[in-house]
């Protein structure tokens, strides 16, 4: 038996409109821990790594470990009819092929259930160790979209390069080239709007803008994103999801031979 | 020429 009350509703709303378009299908793991998934994008390239503690939701029940296999496309249609204040609870029996989500209007006048087939999904898990990085960068998240946006209308990769100047983020294209350098700037008011280096060493790498772009649906989810580089490893772009937990993308560089 | 690394040279499967 597996209940799960999220009362901040549209948490699982923007999760999943942030990672649909990444990956079709995905297996989502329930354990004392938390609620999670781990899937792969179809070419191998990007990995989504979604967690969702426990202690976040207002009642959590699951009496054993489970794996669900959710179509995101599917799940994502039924989480557009709850509503942004509804509060939403994932319920599941043993053994069951089936996963309702049930919408409660905050006022509990309306309350909704949807039913939704699960399917068998057999999927890859990569184990991902803690690594030190080279270079850890911390932005407003809607900067870090915004300029993903704009250097994709010129070129289809950017080179993401942390100096002790700040970071600079470059691409090109037939039309020509642009770099945007962000450098560190703690003195605002507002800490989420500010942009923090931490570098261990310089660091440049290159990644395919539209897998960039892709990790910043998740933008809704937190004022701020980070970035952490590593020339021997993926790049991680993550989210916190406020008290939560986190969404983290993780993208291979591209490699000149 | 660059080419696309996959994730698979990074992380082992478990």
């Amino acid at each position: 038996m597996l209940e799960l009350r999220l009362v901040q509703g549209s948490l699982l709303k923007k999760v999943l409109e942030s990672v649909k378009d990444l990956v079709t299908d995905a297996n989502f793991d329930c354990s004392a821990t938390g609620f999670s998934l781990q899937a792969m994008d179809s070419s191998h390239v990007a990995l989504v790594a979604l967690l969702l503690r426990s202690e976040g939701f207002e009642h959590y029940r699951c009496d054993r470990n489970l794996s669900m296999g959710m179509n995101l496309n599917n799940m994502s249609k039924m989480l557009k009819c709850a509503g942004n204040d509804d509060i939403i609870t994932i319920k599941a029996d043993d053994g069951s092929d089936t996963v309702t989500f049930m919408f409660e209007s905050p006022t509990q006048d309306k309350i909704a259930d949807f039913e939704m087939k699960l399917m068998d999904i057999d999927s890859e898990h990569l184990g991902i160790p803690e690594a030190e990085y080279h270079a850890i960068v911390r932005m407003p998240s809607a900067e870090f979209a915004r300029i993903c946006k704009d250097l994709s209308s010129i070129g289809d990769t950017v080179v993401i390069s942390v100096t002790k100047e700040g970071v600079k983020f470059s691409t090109r294209g037939d039309i020509g080239t642009a770099n945007i350098v962000c450098r560190q700037n703690t003195s605002v008011d507002k800490p989420e709007e500010s942009t923090i280096i931490e570098m261990n060493e310089p660091v440049s790498l290159t990644f395919a803008l539209r897998y960039m772009n892709s990790f910043t649906k998740a933008t809704p989810l937190a004022n701020s994103v980070t970035i952490s580089l590593s020339s021997e490893l993926p790049v991680v772009v993550e989210y916190k999801i406020a008290e939560m937990g986190y969404i983290r993308f993780y993208l291979a560089p591209k490699i000149e031979d | 020429y660059i080419r696309q690394a996959m994730l698979a040279g990074y992380f082992m499967q478990v």
